[in-house]
């Protein structure tokens, strides 16, 4: 456990000053074990200690608290800044909004652009169009169209020879003709070095009047998650994350990594392969994972 | 990492830093950093290329499959591709099927993936593509039969490769393993013996939870195999180390890309060159 740990360093401050310099790295080292041992990019963890350490210095150590708790106060503060406080997605455009998602292979785009249109249609009573914008991948076009007849959703009946960005141009054109409020556009997966790839969703958004458009992130990936992140927010307009597969055992230190370096609000955590399971992302409940 | 040693503090971070980046993992890193400060010939020579070679040659040890006695496969020689949620196992079925055929041999595949929408649609492409016999049932079907009604269909038709799909499950999905465990037993039930692979895809750009993963699959099925996709991006796989050195079980192949030919036998000295580059 951290807090023990903190603990077990700096139960001996009791009753003197300030928390001196030398207790401070050595509760950090803890900390920062910790948190890349939680799949947090290293640089970040990096930034985040001296943060905390800068913070932490010459505080005052308080007669009512003790140093370990003082610390976990100025931890607990500094990851909750980053992490920040549940969002709501802001849909308030002239209809019909546009969602477009994107990320890299396999993170669960199609599962949740399935599962976002069922909690607009059931929770939030919208009139969802689901748009295969994946014309590369073998079945990606049957999968969503599978997912949406199930969930009762109209689709865009795009063709494995379509080109992805006139789907999404005829496909909002489709949803003002016939009064759908809410257009979600499911694109293939795709690695941020690819630049063709890249230049499509690009193309997208220049065609498309896109309102949100969301990197969909594997709440396993590893290192990489700053790059793929950063990548994907600087070169897209990137103005929200879906965290998928949060049902797993990963400590999810890739949603620290892609809140740090984005400054996104995480909307939504995907918590399992039904179209139910989607739920509204808790920043604070996935900093108490991350830190173990 | 303890600061008592002769190798510049500067320079032992640099390489921390490069091992953690590369997704090897606080205990491998350690276990590896460790090493190189024990070892006096690193000691004296403090360049970061050389001490960079001292590690490639240490994580190439652990990397380095011991000389396997080719075991013939048998006819059909079964295999069963099992992972988590979209590291690539139907893709990665794909391609070795490409690569089997184009050795000459008649390969039969099972989409016993019978939860998730269009994957029996997606394997059969594959299939079609790469001149492969597909058999499937009707979704929601019992996995376990489709497997059991390939590999016989596999015996009777004479196939010499039998490649078994399956739905993309957490780890931590107690009954989902369950599920898995049982699809091995029929298939062995269908063929004694078999599956004589039961390889575990795992996705580079994952972090540490890899691992887990592949304790919990290798302790279900007793894996004989693990397949390193999307090693084309730019996450460099470094989990495979601490796989292998924890589990033994060899890396076989690395997936370089969505591609058909996007396939490569597992090549442990350029896989440690790129990790360390
Ligand atoms: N357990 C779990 N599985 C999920 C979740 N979201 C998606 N999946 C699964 O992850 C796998 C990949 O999902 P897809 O929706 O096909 O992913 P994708 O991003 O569209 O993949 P590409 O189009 O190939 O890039 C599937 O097996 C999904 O059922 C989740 O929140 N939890
Ligand atoms: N860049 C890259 N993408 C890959 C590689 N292997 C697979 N993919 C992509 O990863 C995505 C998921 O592949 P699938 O084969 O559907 O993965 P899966 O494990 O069968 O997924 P589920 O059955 O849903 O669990 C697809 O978009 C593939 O094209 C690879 O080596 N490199
Ligand atoms: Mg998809
Ligand atoms: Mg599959």
């Amino acid at each position: 456990q951290l807090s023990d740990k903190f603990h077990d360093i700096l139960d001996h401050l009791k009753g003197r000053g300030k928390l001196t310099e030398d207790h401070i790295e050595q509760t950090l080292r803890q900390v920062r074990l910790n948190l890349l041992e939680a799949d947090v990019n290293f640089k970040v963890v990096k930034e985040f200690c001296e943060q905390v350490k800068a913070k932490a210095m010459g505080s005052e150590v308080h007669q009512s608290l003790s140093p370990d708790k003082q610390f976990i106060k100025i931890f607990h503060q500094q990851l909750t800044d980053i992490m920040g406080v549940p969002q709501e997605i802001s849909l308030q455009h002239k209809p019909p909004v546009v969602i477009l998602l994107c990320g890299l292979q396999g993170s669960g785009k199609t599962t949740t652009a399935a599962k976002l249109a069922r909690y607009f249609k059931e929770e939030k009573k919208r009139f969802p169009y689901l748009v295969p914008a994946d014309v590369y991948r073998p079945a990606a076009i049957e999968q969503l169209k599978t997912l949406a007849t199930r969930i009762d959703v109209p689709y865009y009946d795009t063709h494995p020879k379509d080109n992805p960005v006139k789907v999404c141009k005829k496909a909002v054109a489709i949803a003002e003709d016939r009064g759908y409020d809410l257009v979600i556009l499911d694109t293939a997966g795709r690695l941020q070095i690819d630049k063709e790839m890249m230049k499509e969703l690009g193309k997208i958004q220049s065609k498309v009047k896109v309102h949100q458009s969301l990197l969909v992130v594997d709440a396993m990936t590893g290192q990489e998650a700053v790059n793929v992140a950063k990548s994907f927010h600087d070169l897209l307009n990137i103005g929200g994350v879906v965290l998928t597969k949060m049902d797993g055992d990963a400590r999810g230190g890739a949603a620290l990594s892609v809140k740090y370096i984005t400054g996104c609000p995480i909307y939504f955590a995907g918590i399992g392969e039904k179209v139910e399971d989607l739920e509204p992302f808790y920043p604070d409940r996935v900093a108490s994972r991350i830190l173990g | 990492l303890a600061k008592d040693n002769e190798i510049n503090e500067a320079v032992l971070s640099e390489l921390e830093e490069i091992l953690i980046g590369a997704d090897m993992g606080v205990g491998t890193t350690q276990k590896l950093l460790r090493a190189l400060k024990a070892d006096v010939q690193a000691q004296n020579h403090g360049e970061i290329d050389l001490l960079k070679e001292y590690l490639g040659e240490e994580i190439y040890k652990i990397l380095r499959a011991p000389s396997e006695d080719f075991e013939p496969p048998h006819r059909p020689h079964v295999m069963m591709i099992v992972g988590v949620n979209g590291v690539g196992k139907t893709t990665t079925i794909g391609k070795l099927s490409h690569r089997l055929r184009q050795e000459g041999n008649k390969v039969l595949l099972a989409a016993a993936d019978t939860f998730r929408a269009g994957a029996v649609d997606q394997l059969k492409v594959w299939g079609d593509r790469v001149g492969a016999t597909t058999l499937s049932q009707q979704d929601g079907s019992d996995p376990a039969a489709v497997a059991f009604d390939a590999v016989r269909a596999g015996m009777a038709r004479g196939m010499d490769r039998v490649l078994i799909d399956t739905a993309g499950r957490l780890h931590t999905k107690v009954n989902l393993m369950e599920e898995l465990k049982k699809v091995k037993r029929v298939i062995d039930k269908a063929c004694p013996g078999a599956p004589h692979e039961v390889w575990l895809v795992i996705d580079a750009t994952q972090g540490q939870n890899a691992l887990q993963q592949a304790r919990m699959f290798h302790g279900a099925l007793n894996l004989t195999g693990i397949i390193l996709t999307k090693l084309d991006s730019t996450a460099k796989g470094g989990v495979a180390v601490g796989i292998t050195d924890e589990l033994s079980v060899p890396i076989t192949f690395i997936g370089v890309g969505e591609k058909i030919e996007d396939l490569r036998p597992f090549a442990s000295r350029e896989f440690v060159d790129a990790l360390l580059a």
